[in-house]
């Protein structure tokens, strides 16, 4: 860094000048007065002098703090953990205090501009110096001081003061930022801690409750998606070690409280999440897809003879926020998939589909799953624009010998075991909340089922549903209302088929979801 | 029908990471305020055995048969007008700055105490003090109908407030 | 199959939010008052 002879002593010198002055009782945390005396020393240290001398002092003091952490954690004298503890928060609390003072006054009273680009100079100082250590000590890697900093200085600056308020936003995307650049894939030795930040309860209360018209909820859930991309390589295979379930415990208690608290923050992003949890990961998955929204009434899907088509909600549509026709690549196939959908043409389209979702020939990774989730979507919601263009609304014969519904059937028919496991998926990843694509998905379903001409099909769908529904709670709406028409209606004829019967196991799984079902 | 998966280089290394930072999970008190008050605050006064215990939200081993998990409800009003006199007003001394220090005061009202604030204390509010003399000026000492508590300590009556929290 | 998502620890029948006392993705119990932050009139903060 070349850092000018003498800076890091004089660093050194005002931090543990800031740290006593901090902790000493007769100055008091809060006196502005201390504070603006530190200030002015600063300036006779001339570090206030420039730009690049400001942001030096910030890593150098970034530095520092860590080591000292460092120093303290590796002192043997008192090896419990929790005792150290209140020695690193010492150096570390001290120094985010200066930094928030720093950045509450820096620039005139109003000028939100110096704060913030004081606040975005400082987290990205920290971060890099994070991602530099992580990389320097790799497994002696420590999250605590970072986290520590991170905390504390949000904590900070989110106080109720006005000139914190008029700046909050700006904090919010800053941190988002921030953690984005620190997610468990670029540091993974900070996953912990990272989670840990973007649940804590103040941020999370920041970002989806009090921050206006849901302005922050696409950067949260960026977040998420950052966190389930992380994990996707480890969840995707059966065995999950320590380090793992911790995070996916962690994950599914964040979920919960997203569940619990902000429904409809999962219903709008719940494409982007379950774009990138493995297809194996039902309970999670579930658990996204169970969200609906608050003021919804939800009829009970076990009441006898429930008519949902009936039903006001499936008339209106969720809301997406992704941009699906964007997702299907390339614009020559999706041109060619328009230019199907519109003229019902040419039939080598159908023909061609596979070739196009087809990405590899090694087992697990055969297909371009972002592709066939999109494609699924975009089809069925061009199907129910065309239906409704009719002027009639999805059903089991609406739905049918129409442009969208060649295309199912040919994946139905033309993909393999894996690809149609993926395709299926992609329909019931639908399958929530009473809405316009719950239903369409729901009879699409039921309707492959009714016009598979091989049982593979059949049973192949049968298993999509029932391994969603052999896990714990919570289950779907629209992906019971399916199963539970599936097993009842005699047109599906469903006691019939071998495979409900192809062992007393499986025979009786199917009756005892039957009965908790009926 | 997807199977397992292998995973890729980049993967293994990232999970040696995380393997490594599985050893050193966060703390619930990182994500914590140290509050004001705290014994802790002064650090040169720790002793091998208060500190470990008076982080925030460090679990404190009590025996086995005393209540582990928040009782249902412990977050109301209602339930802190059912705790002891002496019991809020350690709360109210003990956790400033937090909900439970709020609802002390809350109840502590309820039972017609007043907080005075230029003298910081409480008194009922019939018995509020005719005499207020330097010695009440002096310090942030905060006096609470102190005949009844002297007269509990004399019955050796004590808070054991690790047990409290 | 899968987790006991009752046993994580979260009240998911409370009436209330559940974030104001979320204690952590790694906290077997939720936030007590006592940990929680809260905004009381100045002159309660005493030390």
């Amino acid at each position: 860094y070349e850092d000018p002879p003498g800076l890091v002593e004089k660093t050194d010198q005002l931090l543990r000048d800031w740290i006593g002055i901090y902790h000493s009782q007769h100055q008091g945390r809060d006196s502005t007065k201390a504070f603006s005396m530190f200030v002015h020393q600063m300036n006779v240290y001339g570090i206030l002098k420039t730009d690049d001398l400001i942001t030096r002092f910030f890593r150098l003091s970034t530095q520092l703090c860590v080591e000292t952490v460092y120093r303290v954690l590796a002192e043997k004298t008192n090896p419990s953990l929790s005792l150290l503890r209140p020695k690193c928060y010492h150096t570390l609390d001290a120094f985010v205090r200066l930094v928030a003072l720093l950045v509450k006054h820096s620039g005139d009273a109003n000028n939100t501009t110096t704060k913030i680009h004081l606040l975005n100079k400082v987290l990205g100082i920290v971060a890099g110096c994070l991602l530099q250590d992580h990389d320097t000590r790799i497994t002696d890697f420590q999250q605590l001081p970072y986290q520590r900093i991170f905390t504390m200085l949000f904590l900070e600056l989110n106080a109720p003061e006005p000139v914190l308020e008029a700046i909050n936003f700006h904090v919010l995307t800053a941190y988002c930022h921030t953690l984005h650049i620190l997610r468990p894939s670029k540091a993974a030795g900070f996953c912990y801690a990272w989670l840990e930040l973007v649940s804590h309860r103040v941020f999370m209360g920041r970002m989806l409750a009090t921050s206006p018209q849901q302005k922050c909820w696409p950067l949260y859930a960026q977040l998420l998606i950052d966190l389930f991309k992380y994990l996707a390589p480890f969840l995707r295979n059966a065995e999950l070690a320590k380090p793992v379930t911790m995070l996916y415990k962690g994950t599914l208690r964040v979920l919960l409280v997203l569940l619990h608290d902000f429904p409809e923050f999962l219903c709008d992003y719940h494409y982007g999440f379950c774009d990138v949890i493995p297809p194996n990961c039902i309970q999670m998955r579930n658990l996204i897809l169970s969200a609906f929204p608050r003021n919804m009434r939800l009829p009970d899907p076990f009441t006898p003879n429930l008519k949902v088509d009936m039903l006001q909600e499936i008339s209106y549509g969720p809301r997406i926020l992704a941009n699906i026709a964007m997702m299907i690549t390339p614009p020559q196939f999706k041109k060619d998939l328009d230019s199907y959908l519109k003229a019902r043409a040419p039939v080598t389209f159908l023909s061609e589909l596979r070739g196009n979702l087809q990405i590899s020939n090694n087992p697990g990774v055969r297909y371009n799953v972002q592709l066939m989730n999109a494609l699924i979507l975009y089809v069925g919601t061009q199907a129910i624009a065309y239906i409704r263009s009719k002027g009639l609304s999805p059903n089991m014969s609406t739905i049918a010998h129409s442009a969208h519904m060649d295309i199912f059937q040919n994946l139905s028919v033309d993909l393999d075991t894996e690809g149609r496991y993926l395709y299926l998926n992609a329909i019931a990843n639908q399958l929530r909340y009473p809405n316009s694509h719950t239903h369409y998905f729901s009879c699409t379903l039921l309707y492959l089922f009714a016009e598979a001409n091989t049982e593979a099909i059949q049973e192949q769908i049968t298993r999509v549903l029932l391994e969603r529904l052999i896990v714990n709670r919570p289950h779907p709406w629209g992906l019971l209302i399916t199963f539970i028409e599936l097993i009842k209606n005699p047109t599906y004829r469903f006691w019939q088929h071998e495979f409900v019967h192809c062992a007393p196991e499986i025979e009786k799984l199917f009756e005892s979801v039957a009965r908790s079902c009926m | 029908p997807l199977g397992a998966i292998p995973l890729l280089k980049e993967h293994q290394t990232q999970f040696q990471l995380m393997e490594s930072a599985f050893y050193h999970m966060p703390h619930l008190s990182d994500s914590e305020r140290i509050r004001p008050g705290w014994p802790f605050e002064k650090i040169e006064r720790i002793d091998v055995n208060m500190g470990a215990r008076y982080l925030p939200r460090t679990p404190c081993p009590t025996p086995a048969y005393y209540i582990q998990s928040p009782l249902a409800h412990s977050d109301s009003l209602e339930f802190y007008q059912r705790l002891a006199t002496e019991t809020l007003f350690f709360v109210f001394y003990y956790m400033e700055g937090t909900k439970a220090q709020y609802l002390a005061a809350k109840a502590l009202k309820k039972q017609s105490w007043r907080f005075h604030t230029k003298y910081m204390m409480w008194f009922q509010r019939h018995e509020e003090p005719k005499i207020i003399n330097e010695e009440y000026e002096q310090g942030t000492y905060i006096y609470f109908d102190y005949e009844k508590w002297g007269q509990r300590k004399k019955e050796g009556f004590t808070f054991e407030y690790k047990y409290l929290e | 199959l899968g987790q006991d998502l009752t046993a994580l620890g979260l009240n998911l029948n409370s009436p209330d939010n559940l974030y104001p006392t979320f204690a952590g993705p790694w906290a077997e119990h939720p936030c007590r008052p006592q940990d929680i932050d809260f905004h009381v009139p100045p002159e309660y903060l005493i030390n």
